[in-house]
């Protein structure tokens, strides 16, 4: 499910704001 | 758990909200009745006010498939779908703002990662749809961090499939309102309604039922002490969230539909992952 979801994934393991949304 | 306790985690989850949502009802509802003073919305009531209020919008674009030289029978068309790109920026970063808060509450972040990931691609539609609530009323709708008010009336008269997206939010969202909910219940019940145990494909149910629970009480008891008149407040703000999955439901199937039939759609990257075989 982490695969299909990079983006949820990473929004999730980042304290901050990282994705360039 | 003690009365105390669940006061300190109302307190967290509003103080999360507030970190983490920039425009609250309280702000909303201020905009809306006119006490902001000279900060008054810019009102898009026509295609013409649209094109005059795109200034406001914060408009990161979203790359087309290709650039179709622009004909006079499809300005119109041209205009819709760059709304509705902007609508989809908003909605991308409400989604990170959601993540945020999701990820405030105690526990969420110690859930099995899948489970995280699966609780967030069910719950956040259903989250973007209770805030809109507050930015609506019977007449239109707050967009743009409250700098625009649009009008029911101009949303109901663009094209098909896209007057057809905000009719049922508004028909909801009025009858929620009703309830008059504030910004503190409001952090509890989104909250509830991340913890959902019964989204499809989690792995590990318990752990997410047990902190679904222990906000419920938090929300019960908060509904008791900020609404006491209001009775069976707590029962008829469970029972909205039925009706939540429907429109949520209805609202992915329009989009399904604006991919198929709008060859200049593009969905955002982060809003495909979440509908991708959502419902």
């Amino acid at each position: 499910l982490k695969e299909k979801h990079k983006i949820l994934h990473q929004l999730l393991q980042n304290s901050t704001s990282p994705v360039d949304l | 758990p003690e009365a105390a306790d669940l006061r300190a985690l109302s307190r967290h989850l509003y103080e999360a909200y507030l970190k983490y949502f920039p425009l609250t009802k309280a702000k909303a509802r201020a905009i809306l009745s006119g006490k902001t003073g000279d900060n008054a919305p810019f009102v898009i009531h026509d295609m013409k006010s649209l094109m005059e209020g795109e200034q406001f919008i914060n408009c990161k674009q979203i790359p087309t498939q290709e650039h179709q030289p622009q004909t006079s029978c499809n300005i119109l068309d041209a205009v819709e779908l760059r709304f509705f790109h902007s609508c989809q920026s908003r909605s991308a970063e409400a989604v990170r703002e959601v993540t945020e808060f999701a990820k405030s509450i105690p526990g969420f972040i110690n859930l099995d990662l899948n489970d995280q990931v699966t609780l967030l691609k069910y719950g956040v539609i259903e989250v973007l749809i209770i805030m809109m609530a507050p930015l609506m009323n019977k007449d239109g709708t707050l967009i743009a961090y409250g700098q625009i008010f649009m009008t029911r009336e101009f949303l109901k008269s663009l094209r098909k499939p896209f007057c057809q997206m905000m009719e049922p939010k508004f028909e909801f969202s009025v009858k929620f309102n009703t309830l008059e909910l504030d910004d503190s219940d409001m952090a509890l019940f989104l909250a509830v309604i991340i913890l959902s145990g019964d989204r499809p494909g989690l792995l590990n149910v318990k752990p997410i039922e047990q902190l679904q629970e222990t906000v419920l009480h938090a929300l019960e008891l908060q509904l008791k002490l900020n609404h006491p008149d209001s009775l069976q407040l707590f029962a008829k703000l469970l029972q909205k969230m039925t009706d939540l999955r429907q429109i949520v439901t209805d609202h992915v199937h329009l989009i399904q539909l604006l991919k198929k039939t709008e060859v200049d759609m593009c969905l955002h990257p982060l809003l495909q992952e979440i509908m991708k075989d959502l419902y």
